[in-house]
């Protein structure tokens, strides 16, 4: 599977959610 | 692809919507019920009028997502007093549109041959849910990013005590789909999406606490008014 980057941002939107 | 998307959407029981004091002795009950994606209005009529009842039709006044009757509604032999008969309307989406106050109010017109009765029920709007609302990730990030924070409406749901897999599967049965998941500092970070009939897109972050039966629920839509009534179907979906 390609590393398109996404799962990666999910959890940058996750951590920034529970910290911003 | 799980028993829930077979069996369908959390179907309501059916309520009074005319009493029959109110309407010469028809008594209407109903509810609503989304499967493989068909939208019909279940009913029940009943006489408790000394005479038979005939001649039945149906017609619902303009609303909100444009909801309409998609056949006739047939009562095939007149209605002996005290009988009751069990009706299933398939309903259509592409009907008139006006905004009605609340968004889901829907006004309804039956008649007989008795007169004209007049009613309006609420609908939960998970029947607006279609199949294919589960959103590209990238597209989810991207229309995340996009809608603006004034558009996210923030809401808790109690008396929850699911964890995010029960939770998860639940709402996708009711095509409430999870994007993505990710856990920190042991929160559960579900990231949903969901389409309305008329093509309005619902983002959504749900968080589940371990332990914690409240989750809270944040909404993102480019049409805001419709997050309160997500949030609605929501509960419904979870609490039943």
């Amino acid at each position: 599977e390609l590393d398109d980057g996404l799962d990666e941002a999910f959890s940058r939107l996750a951590q920034s959610r529970t910290n911003p | 692809s799980g028993v829930g998307s077979l069996s369908g959407s959390y179907v309501a029981p059916k309520a009074v919507w005319l009493p029959a004091m109110k309407a010469k002795g028809l008594e209407i009950s109903g509810t609503f019920t989304r499967q493989v994606g068909s939208i019909t209005m279940d009913l029940q009529l009943t006489n408790k009028a000394l005479q038979a009842m005939t001649d039945f039709a149906i017609q619902f006044n303009r609303n909100s997502f444009g909801l309409a009757p998609a056949a006739p509604l047939q009562v095939h032999a007149p209605l002996s007093p005290n009988q009751t008969v069990e009706i299933s309307l398939p309903l259509s989406s592409v009907g008139s549109v006006m905004k009605m106050e609340p968004l889901n109010n829907l006004q309804v017109a039956v008649k007989n041959n008795i007169d004209v009765f007049y009613f309006s029920t609420l609908y939960s709007l998970h029947i607006l849910f279609v199949e294919d609302g589960k959103m590209d990730r990238q597209m989810f990030l991207a229309t995340w990013k996009d809608i603006p924070n004034e558009n996210e409406a923030q809401f808790q749901i109690r008396d929850c005590p699911l964890n995010s897999e029960a939770v998860s599967t639940k709402l996708q049965s009711s095509n409430i789909f999870t994007v993505a998941r990710r856990t920190v500092e042991g929160q559960d970070m579900l990231y949903q999406s969901l389409k309305l009939t008329n093509g309005i897109w619902v983002l959504a972050e749900l968080r589940v606490q371990p332990g914690n039966p409240s989750l809270t629920l944040s909404l993102k839509c480019r049409a805001p008014e419709v997050s309160q009534h997500v949030h609605q179907a929501y509960e419904t979906i979870l609490k039943n």
